[in-house]
């Protein structure tokens, strides 16, 4: 479910906010904590000339400079995650064990071009 | 969403959705290392998640299986052994691609260690490789039991721990868990006055609070601990 608190509108690349909730996709039942998380995900533009908070690579710059000559023959860079945390899932497994689970990249931290 | 639900699952290193029949409570210490990795980690540098830094070794699962044994009930009456259990953990819940590197076994009573009358009663416990069954009238493959563990205990200890890292590794690797066989018998040493009056029964009425065994495995997922390290 995705639901955005009121920030100043901006179109450029950065995180939005994101929370999984495992109810909604019916897993409540196997997985005991969290209930759920805020993963986010990236979106916005990444327009010439690029800022130092884009996280650009400089291959993005490069691109977002030919975009400006040529806009129809080469898109802008797209937005990606730069920075992930991990997050540890406790649930059940078919043997009614209790496993504890430790998953890398699962919240987006950062965005960059 | 059928379909998308089991890439996910796929993705999160799962072979299909769980569905557990009667949810145990969850082991406190899983739940103390859950709690504690919620927070953003002390020092600067990334915490490694592929590694278990409270038993210092790699893993990014663990798991806690409860014991699928039984109570044993030999034929002949051994007075001083009170207890005798075959323990059973399935192994078969770890993945292929998961390489196990540790298991501790956790042996739990339930007594109040303050219980006067038998303080200072002695036990000794022996932990036993399960010898496989012989098919019937071919001799036995394994003279006897394997002894792996044999220790005297005091009846204190709320539970009792056993790194069986070694046993566990070598089930997986050569597939043939069978088991393991539990004894706990009455010493005769400091348990004279507190038994006197009843004999060897009632020197084991008093480890009448065995509650149960479960096996912690850790374990790492090649695929989830290569990947992100290739990336890093």
């Amino acid at each position: 479910s995705a639901y955005n608190i009121p920030v100043t509108p901006s179109n450029l690349c950065k995180p939005r906010r994101l929370y999984i909730s495992f109810s909604d996709v019916g897993w409540e039942n196997w997985i005991i904590a969290p209930q759920g998380y805020m993963a986010n995900y990236c979106l916005g533009e990444c327009p010439f000339p690029l800022t130092a908070e884009l996280n650009s690579t400089n291959h993005a710059i490069l691109q977002t400079m030919v975009h400006s000559l040529d806009p129809e023959g080469t898109p802008q860079p797209c937005c990606v995650p730069v920075r992930l945390s991990p997050i540890s899932i406790l649930y059940y497994d078919n043997d009614d064990n209790v496993v504890l689970r430790h998953y890398e990249d699962m919240v987006v931290d950062e965005c960059g071009c | 969403f059928s379909l998308q639900e089991s890439l996910l699952l796929k993705s999160l290193g799962l072979s299909t959705k769980p569905s557990p029949k009667i949810p145990v409570p969850v082991p406190s210490v899983l739940w103390r290392i859950f709690q504690k990795r919620k927070m953003p980690p002390a020092s600067t540098e990334l915490a490694d998640g592929c590694r278990v830094e409270e038993f210092n070794v790699p893993g990014n699962i663990i798991r806690v299986l409860a014991d699928q044994g039984h109570f044993m009930h030999s034929g002949q009456p051994q007075p001083s052994l009170c207890l005798q259990k075959r323990l059973y953990f399935n192994l078969s819940v770890l993945e292929e691609g998961e390489r196990l590197t540790m298991a501790q076994l956790e042996i739990k009573f339930s007594h109040n260690s303050y219980h006067a009358s038998s303080q200072g009663q002695v036990f000794e416990l022996r932990l036993y490789q399960a010898p496989r069954l012989p098919l019937r009238g071919t001799p036995s493959p394994e003279p006897g039991r394997t002894l792996l563990v044999e220790q005297s205990f005091a009846r204190l200890h709320k539970s009792l721990l056993f790194n069986l890292s070694g046993v566990a590794k070598d089930w997986r690797t050569h597939s043939r868990n069978l088991g393991l066989i539990l004894e706990i018998s009455a010493s005769g040493r400091g348990g004279e006055a507190a038994g006197a009056s009843g004999g060897p029964q009632s020197l084991c009425a008093s480890i009448d609070s065995f509650l149960d065994t479960s096996l912690l495995v850790v374990s790492l997922s090649q695929q989830q601990c290569r990947a992100s390290r290739r990336r890093r």
